[in-house]
Protein backbone atom coordinates (compact mmCIF):
# COMPACT_ATOMS: atom_id res chain seq x y z
CA UNK A 1 0.00 0.00 0.00
CA UNK A 2 0.91 3.33 -0.56
CA UNK A 3 0.02 6.86 0.14
CA UNK A 4 0.32 10.81 0.46
CA UNK A 5 -0.94 13.33 2.49
CA UNK A 6 -0.65 17.08 1.82
CA UNK A 7 -1.38 20.69 2.71
CA UNK A 8 -0.99 23.54 0.10
CA UNK A 9 0.28 27.22 0.79
CA UNK A 10 -3.49 27.81 0.69
CA UNK A 11 -4.04 25.69 3.43
CA UNK A 12 -6.21 22.70 2.30
CA UNK A 13 -5.88 19.32 2.79
CA UNK A 14 -6.01 16.26 0.95
CA UNK A 15 -4.98 12.44 0.83
CA UNK A 16 -4.47 9.45 -1.36
CA UNK A 17 -4.09 5.91 -0.92
CA UNK A 18 -3.56 2.73 -3.61
CA UNK A 19 -2.96 -0.88 -2.67
CA UNK A 20 -2.32 -4.06 -4.22
CA UNK A 21 -3.82 -5.88 -1.09
CA UNK A 22 -2.74 -9.04 0.67
CA UNK A 23 -0.39 -11.56 -1.46
CA UNK A 24 -2.77 -14.53 -1.53
CA UNK A 25 -6.11 -12.90 -0.93
CA UNK A 26 -9.16 -14.25 -2.32
CA UNK A 27 -10.60 -12.62 -5.38
CA UNK A 28 -12.96 -9.62 -4.29
CA UNK A 29 -11.42 -9.13 -1.18
CA UNK A 30 -11.60 -5.32 -0.07
CA UNK A 31 -9.39 -3.39 2.43
CA UNK A 32 -9.49 -0.19 3.82
CA UNK A 33 -7.87 1.75 1.51
CA UNK A 34 -10.77 2.38 -0.79
CA UNK A 35 -13.12 2.82 1.79
CA UNK A 36 -13.24 6.88 2.96
CA UNK A 37 -12.71 6.99 6.61
CA UNK A 38 -10.93 3.59 7.03
CA UNK A 39 -7.76 4.30 5.20
CA UNK A 40 -8.57 7.53 3.58
CA UNK A 41 -9.83 10.43 4.33
CA UNK A 42 -9.38 14.45 4.26
CA UNK A 43 -11.48 17.54 5.93
CA UNK A 44 -10.00 21.08 5.86
CA UNK A 45 -11.37 21.46 9.42
CA UNK A 46 -9.05 19.00 10.89
CA UNK A 47 -6.70 16.44 8.87
CA UNK A 48 -5.94 14.21 5.80
CA UNK A 49 -5.04 10.66 6.71
CA UNK A 50 -3.60 7.78 4.40
CA UNK A 51 -3.74 4.27 6.31
CA UNK A 52 -1.90 1.30 5.90
CA UNK A 53 -1.44 -2.01 7.63
CA UNK A 54 -4.20 -4.49 8.68
CA UNK A 55 -7.09 -3.57 6.77
CA UNK A 56 -9.87 -5.81 8.25
CA UNK A 57 -8.71 -3.82 11.50
CA UNK A 58 -8.77 -0.71 10.01
CA UNK A 59 -12.15 -1.19 8.70
CA UNK A 60 -13.16 -1.90 12.24
CA UNK A 61 -12.06 1.23 13.94
CA UNK A 62 -12.98 3.70 10.88
CA UNK A 63 -9.17 4.87 11.99
CA UNK A 64 -9.29 7.98 9.84
CA UNK A 65 -12.62 9.09 10.43
CA UNK A 66 -11.86 8.07 14.54
CA UNK A 67 -8.76 10.63 14.30
CA UNK A 68 -10.94 13.54 12.52
CA UNK A 69 -14.12 12.91 15.06
CA UNK A 70 -11.55 13.16 18.31
CA UNK A 71 -9.92 16.52 16.85
CA UNK A 72 -13.41 17.78 16.14
CA UNK A 73 -15.75 16.61 18.83
CA UNK A 74 -13.21 16.28 21.42
CA UNK A 75 -10.75 18.98 20.43
CA UNK A 76 -7.41 16.27 20.42
CA UNK A 77 -4.63 17.84 18.81
CA UNK A 78 -3.75 15.36 15.51
CA UNK A 79 -0.38 13.82 17.53
CA UNK A 80 -3.06 13.05 20.13
CA UNK A 81 -5.91 11.60 18.38
CA UNK A 82 -3.49 9.65 15.82
CA UNK A 83 -1.12 8.53 18.49
CA UNK A 84 -4.37 7.19 20.87
CA UNK A 85 -6.17 5.43 17.50
CA UNK A 86 -2.82 3.88 16.39
CA UNK A 87 -0.86 2.69 19.59
CA UNK A 88 -4.03 1.99 21.51
CA UNK A 89 -6.70 1.45 20.00
CA UNK A 90 -5.52 -0.64 16.90
CA UNK A 91 -3.84 -3.02 18.97
CA UNK A 92 -6.87 -3.52 20.92
CA UNK A 93 -8.53 -5.34 18.25
CA UNK A 94 -5.00 -7.07 16.74
CA UNK A 95 -4.63 -5.15 14.36
CA UNK A 96 -0.60 -4.08 13.19
CA UNK A 97 0.00 -1.14 11.00
CA UNK A 98 0.24 2.98 10.75
CA UNK A 99 -0.38 5.95 8.89
CA UNK A 100 0.45 9.54 7.85
CA UNK A 101 -1.60 12.36 8.39
CA UNK A 102 -1.37 16.24 8.37
CA UNK A 103 -3.76 18.48 10.31
CA UNK A 104 -4.86 22.08 9.05
CA UNK A 105 -2.37 23.78 11.32
CA UNK A 106 0.30 22.06 9.30
CA UNK A 107 1.32 19.33 12.47
CA UNK A 108 2.30 16.11 10.93
CA UNK A 109 2.13 12.83 12.36
CA UNK A 110 3.33 9.41 11.50
CA UNK A 111 2.48 6.71 13.76
CA UNK A 112 2.34 3.17 13.22
CA UNK A 113 2.66 0.13 15.30
CA UNK A 114 4.58 -2.61 13.18
CA UNK A 115 8.11 -3.37 13.15
CA UNK A 116 8.63 -0.43 10.34
CA UNK A 117 7.22 1.54 7.28
CA UNK A 118 8.25 3.52 4.20
CA UNK A 119 8.30 6.94 5.06
CA UNK A 120 9.31 10.55 3.20
CA UNK A 121 8.45 14.35 3.70
CA UNK A 122 8.91 17.41 3.12
CA UNK A 123 7.84 20.22 4.76
CA UNK A 124 8.57 24.16 3.12
CA UNK A 125 11.68 25.62 3.71
CA UNK A 126 13.15 22.29 5.19
CA UNK A 127 15.15 19.75 3.49
CA UNK A 128 12.78 16.22 2.41
CA UNK A 129 13.70 12.95 4.43
CA UNK A 130 13.08 9.47 3.69
CA UNK A 131 13.03 6.92 7.13
CA UNK A 132 12.93 3.03 6.90
CA UNK A 133 12.26 1.25 10.41
CA UNK B 1 -1.79 35.26 3.80
CA UNK B 2 0.03 31.77 2.60
CA UNK B 3 1.20 29.19 4.69
CA UNK B 4 3.66 27.01 4.33
CA UNK B 5 2.95 23.61 2.44
CA UNK B 6 3.78 20.14 3.59
CA UNK B 7 3.32 16.88 1.99
CA UNK B 8 4.10 13.27 3.51
CA UNK B 9 3.89 9.98 2.33
CA UNK B 10 4.06 6.09 2.98
CA UNK B 11 5.35 2.86 0.75
CA UNK B 12 3.53 0.62 3.09
CA UNK B 13 3.22 -1.73 6.44
CA UNK B 14 5.12 -4.22 4.39
CA UNK B 15 8.57 -3.38 5.57
CA UNK B 16 11.10 -6.62 5.54
CA UNK B 17 12.69 -7.45 8.69
CA UNK B 18 16.49 -5.92 9.42
CA UNK B 19 18.00 -9.37 9.06
CA UNK B 20 17.00 -8.55 5.16
CA UNK B 21 17.68 -5.46 4.08
CA UNK B 22 20.68 -4.78 3.03
CA UNK B 23 23.05 -1.65 2.56
CA UNK B 24 21.91 -1.83 -1.02
CA UNK B 25 18.34 -2.35 -0.94
CA UNK B 26 17.93 0.20 2.11
CA UNK B 27 19.38 2.63 -0.26
CA UNK B 28 17.38 1.65 -3.21
CA UNK B 29 14.59 2.02 -0.87
CA UNK B 30 15.40 5.93 0.24
CA UNK B 31 16.09 6.60 -3.70
CA UNK B 32 12.36 4.98 -4.73
CA UNK B 33 11.21 7.16 -1.31
CA UNK B 34 12.74 10.18 -2.68
CA UNK B 35 11.74 9.96 -6.38
CA UNK B 36 8.05 9.70 -5.38
CA UNK B 37 8.09 12.40 -3.03
CA UNK B 38 9.37 14.94 -5.65
CA UNK B 39 5.87 15.44 -8.27
CA UNK B 40 4.15 16.23 -4.90
CA UNK B 41 6.45 18.57 -3.46
CA UNK B 42 6.84 20.23 -6.85
CA UNK B 43 3.47 20.31 -7.30
CA UNK B 44 3.02 22.43 -3.93
CA UNK B 45 6.20 24.57 -4.56
CA UNK B 46 4.74 26.58 -7.21
CA UNK B 47 1.70 27.05 -5.53
CA UNK B 48 -0.42 23.85 -7.11
CA UNK B 49 -3.47 22.50 -4.69
CA UNK B 50 -2.98 19.45 -2.18
CA UNK B 51 -5.44 17.45 -4.30
CA UNK B 52 -2.51 17.67 -7.29
CA UNK B 53 0.29 17.13 -5.03
CA UNK B 54 -1.35 13.85 -3.78
CA UNK B 55 -2.47 12.71 -7.02
CA UNK B 56 1.12 13.33 -8.56
CA UNK B 57 2.79 10.97 -5.28
CA UNK B 58 1.27 7.92 -5.14
CA UNK B 59 0.70 8.16 -9.16
CA UNK B 60 4.93 7.92 -8.98
CA UNK B 61 4.74 5.41 -6.09
CA UNK B 62 2.16 2.88 -8.04
CA UNK B 63 5.11 3.48 -10.94
CA UNK B 64 7.71 2.14 -8.60
CA UNK B 65 7.80 -2.01 -8.59
CA UNK B 66 9.22 -1.53 -5.05
CA UNK B 67 5.95 -0.44 -3.51
CA UNK B 68 2.39 -2.51 -3.38
CA UNK B 69 0.58 -0.86 -5.54
CA UNK B 70 -0.12 -0.56 -9.47
CA UNK B 71 3.24 -1.74 -10.74
CA UNK B 72 4.54 -4.22 -8.47
CA UNK B 73 1.10 -4.55 -6.83
CA UNK B 74 0.94 -8.29 -5.05
CA UNK B 75 -1.04 -11.44 -6.35
CA UNK B 76 -4.40 -12.87 -5.06
CA UNK B 77 -4.33 -16.25 -4.80
CA UNK B 78 -5.60 -17.28 -8.28
CA UNK B 79 -1.92 -15.41 -9.22
CA UNK B 80 -4.10 -12.25 -10.57
CA UNK B 81 -3.60 -8.48 -9.53
CA UNK B 82 -6.75 -6.73 -7.92
CA UNK B 83 -6.01 -3.08 -7.24
CA UNK B 84 -7.52 -0.93 -5.16
CA UNK B 85 -7.44 3.50 -4.59
CA UNK B 86 -8.68 6.44 -2.83
CA UNK B 87 -8.63 10.18 -2.73
CA UNK B 88 -10.11 12.77 -0.76
CA UNK B 89 -10.53 16.21 -1.19
CA UNK B 90 -10.45 18.45 2.06
CA UNK B 91 -11.96 21.48 0.59
CA UNK B 92 -15.80 19.90 0.14
CA UNK B 93 -14.92 16.63 1.52
CA UNK B 94 -15.27 15.36 -2.67
CA UNK B 95 -14.64 11.77 -2.70
CA UNK B 96 -13.28 9.02 -5.29
CA UNK B 97 -12.74 5.22 -5.06
CA UNK B 98 -12.04 2.46 -7.12
CA UNK B 99 -11.91 -1.49 -6.05
CA UNK B 100 -11.00 -4.44 -7.35
CA UNK B 101 -9.24 -2.83 -10.88
CA UNK B 102 -6.80 -4.28 -13.03
CA UNK B 103 -4.81 -2.98 -15.83
CA UNK B 104 -5.13 0.95 -15.20
CA UNK B 105 -1.59 2.13 -15.15
CA UNK B 106 -2.19 4.28 -12.52
CA UNK B 107 -5.66 2.90 -10.23
CA UNK B 108 -5.42 6.96 -8.47
CA UNK B 109 -5.85 8.54 -11.45
CA UNK B 110 -9.22 6.30 -11.83
CA UNK B 111 -9.96 7.01 -7.90
CA UNK B 112 -9.92 10.67 -8.71
CA UNK B 113 -11.96 9.95 -12.46
CA UNK B 114 -14.46 8.74 -10.09
CA UNK B 115 -14.35 12.13 -8.01
CA UNK B 116 -14.57 14.39 -10.69
CA UNK B 117 -16.87 12.40 -13.39
CA UNK B 118 -19.50 10.59 -11.64
CA UNK B 119 -21.75 11.51 -8.34
CA UNK B 120 -20.44 8.42 -6.84
CA UNK B 121 -17.87 7.65 -4.58
CA UNK B 122 -16.36 4.41 -4.52
CA UNK B 123 -16.53 2.05 -7.90
CA UNK B 124 -15.86 -1.54 -8.52
CA UNK B 125 -14.25 -3.87 -11.54
CA UNK B 126 -15.76 -3.38 -14.75
CA UNK B 127 -17.65 -0.25 -14.14
CA UNK B 128 -14.59 1.73 -12.55
CA UNK B 129 -12.73 0.35 -15.55
CA UNK B 130 -15.15 1.90 -17.64
CA UNK B 131 -14.73 5.49 -15.81
CA UNK B 132 -10.79 5.09 -16.54
CA UNK B 133 -11.26 4.25 -20.67
CA UNK B 134 -13.70 7.22 -20.81
CA UNK B 135 -11.32 9.63 -19.29
CA UNK B 136 -8.71 8.48 -21.33
CA UNK B 137 -6.45 6.66 -18.49
CA UNK B 138 -3.25 4.54 -19.31
CA UNK B 139 -3.74 0.88 -19.37
CA UNK B 140 -1.78 -1.18 -19.72
CA UNK B 141 -1.58 -5.42 -19.93
CA UNK B 142 -0.39 -8.46 -17.28
CA UNK B 143 3.53 -8.22 -18.07
CA UNK B 144 3.57 -4.18 -17.08
CA UNK B 145 2.37 -5.36 -13.60
CA UNK B 146 4.50 -8.78 -13.23
CA UNK B 147 7.53 -8.54 -10.82
CA UNK B 148 9.25 -11.48 -9.66
CA UNK B 149 9.56 -10.98 -6.14
CA UNK B 150 5.76 -10.66 -5.81
CA UNK B 151 5.19 -13.78 -7.71
CA UNK B 152 7.41 -15.86 -5.59
CA UNK B 153 5.89 -14.06 -2.31
CA UNK B 154 2.38 -15.40 -3.90
CA UNK B 155 4.03 -18.93 -4.39
CA UNK B 156 5.91 -19.40 -0.84
CA UNK B 157 2.50 -17.57 0.99
CA UNK B 158 0.63 -20.74 -1.00
CA UNK B 159 3.28 -23.32 -0.23
CA UNK B 160 3.30 -22.50 3.75
CA UNK B 161 -0.65 -22.90 3.74
CA UNK B 162 -0.72 -26.23 1.90
CA UNK B 163 2.00 -27.50 4.46
CA UNK B 164 0.72 -25.74 7.26
CA UNK B 165 3.55 -23.55 8.10
CA UNK B 166 2.21 -19.97 7.16
CA UNK B 167 3.58 -16.95 9.37
CA UNK B 168 2.55 -13.44 9.71
CA UNK B 169 5.53 -12.24 8.02
CA UNK B 170 4.09 -8.33 7.48
CA UNK B 171 6.53 -7.92 4.44
CA UNK B 172 5.23 -10.94 2.19
CA UNK B 173 1.45 -10.42 3.52
CA UNK B 174 2.06 -6.62 2.47
CA UNK B 175 4.36 -6.47 -0.13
Amino acid sequence: TVGAVARDRQGNLAAATSTGGMTAKRSGRVGDSPIIGAGTFADNATCAVSATGDGEAFMRLLVAHEIDARMRLAAATLVQAATAVVMSDLGVIGGSGGLIAVAGDGSMVLPFNSDGMYRAWCIEGRDPETAIY
Amino acid sequence: MTKPFSIAIHGGAGVMPRRDMTPEREAGYNVALSRALEPGKAVLSRGGSALDAVTGAVAALEDEPLFNAGRGAVFTREGNQEMDAAIMDGRDRSAGAVAGVSTIRNPIHAARAVMERTEHVLMIGAGAVAIAREAGLVFEDDRYFFTRDRWEALQDTLRMEASGTLDDDPSRRHG
